[in-house]
């Protein structure tokens, strides 16, 4: 019987867009490529119930309950990166060589709870 | 620096902002890996293993051309069938301590492929030494301070001449043990063939004039950032 408050599908654990621009922080004279990419970051709720596009783990599941019947005591399980992706970048070092970099888990693909 | 902007450079892995001096052309062997990871579709990238060059089936995920800070031995005029000696010197300081090197390989470029007219019997002879004595510049080295590395006849120049230096190169990581390479390309006669007269000595050499650098293509695996990931749901 606990009270469901309404949640509107746009404010759900969900990937936002998030893009990087080099030149921004004014590196575009030592990056050769990309000028900037989009990483994304991850934001929304985890409510209960968590359904199945949230990509939730057992626990989270078990902690959306528990959020339900005692919100004040236990808080909703975070919406954080769950498939993410590398980027490549190419730079001048100090010594003027051209280095091709590769980076893990810079591109967040999806979010889940 | 903000301390943003260096924490952020921290875990792009480099420890001070680069601040290039005379850029050169992006290496094409670069530009084409970088370009097939990019197009990579979404779905694949994830699976795409970051640390490790498929191009060159080696762990990696740090790919460096480093310039050659050479000089050349002697210049002008060919001695005796020699028509090129060259010192070679990469600068792997530039290497990050945790970076383990997996491959280096070096690139001797032409400007285009050197065909000897048929029929004269002469080849190209290459030969890299790794030196263990530094001789002053313009000094021919010293030749019992050199161990032949590589030895290769060409009946014809290719524009592209690579050559796998993983081993010699892990040793260039002791600065004081990298006193880099000699290049020597010379003309011999084929077998039987009579060596050639220093005329024509002259103008067989004349096609090493094609000869444009040598870089060396360093891949190195980041123990930092290629750390086992963390289990992915």
């Amino acid at each position: 019987s606990a009270h469901y408050p309404p949640v509107t599908l746009s404010n759900l654990c969900k990937p936002r867009r998030l893009y990087i621009s080099f030149s921004d922080v004014g590196w575009e004279n030592w990056i050769i490529a990309p000028q900037g990419y989009m990483a994304n970051y991850c934001l929304g709720e985890c409510p209960f119930p968590l359904t199945a596009e949230l990509n939730s783990t057992n626990h989270a599941i078990l902690q959306t309950m528990v959020h339900s019947l005692d919100p004040e005591g236990t808080p909703q399980p975070c919406c954080v990166p769950v498939r993410l992706s590398p980027i490549s970048i190419l730079y001048y070092d100090n010594n003027d060589n051209v280095v091709l970099r590769h980076y893990e888990d810079m591109v967040v693909d999806e979010c889940g709870c | 620096l903000t301390l943003q902007e260096s924490l952020l450079l921290k875990s792009l892995g480099l420890s001070a902002k680069p601040s290039p001096k005379t850029p050169v052309p992006v290496p094409s062997v670069l530009w084409r890996i970088f370009q097939k990871r990019k197009t990579l579709p979404s779905t694949k990238k994830d699976l795409a293993d970051a640390c490790r060059v498929e191009e060159f089936n080696v762990p990696g995920n740090i790919i460096r051309v480093l310039a050659d800070r050479g000089h050349f031995v002697h210049n002008g005029q060919p001695q005796r069938l020699l028509c090129l000696q060259k010192r070679l010197y990469f600068n792997l300081s530039v290497l990050e301590e945790g970076e383990r090197l997996t491959m280096a390989q070096l690139e001797i470029k032409f400007s285009h492929n050197s065909y000897h007219t048929s029929g004269q019997g002469q080849v190209f002879e290459l030969r890299l030494y790794q030196t263990s004595q530094i001789s002053l510049r313009g000094m021919p080295p010293n030749e019992h301070s050199r161990k032949l590395l590589v030895e290769q006849s060409f009946a014809q120049l290719h524009k592209s001449l690579l050559f796998n230096l993983s081993g010699v190169a892990k040793d260039w990581r002791t600065y004081s043990m990298n006193l880099g390479l000699i290049l020597e390309i010379s003309v011999s006669g084929r077998d039987g063939a009579s060596a050639p007269m220093s005329g024509e000595l002259q103008s067989l050499c004349a096609s090493i004039d094609s000869f444009l650098d040598t870089s060396l293509l360093v891949v190195t695996l980041s123990q930092q950032q290629c750390k086992a990931s963390r289990r992915r749901r």
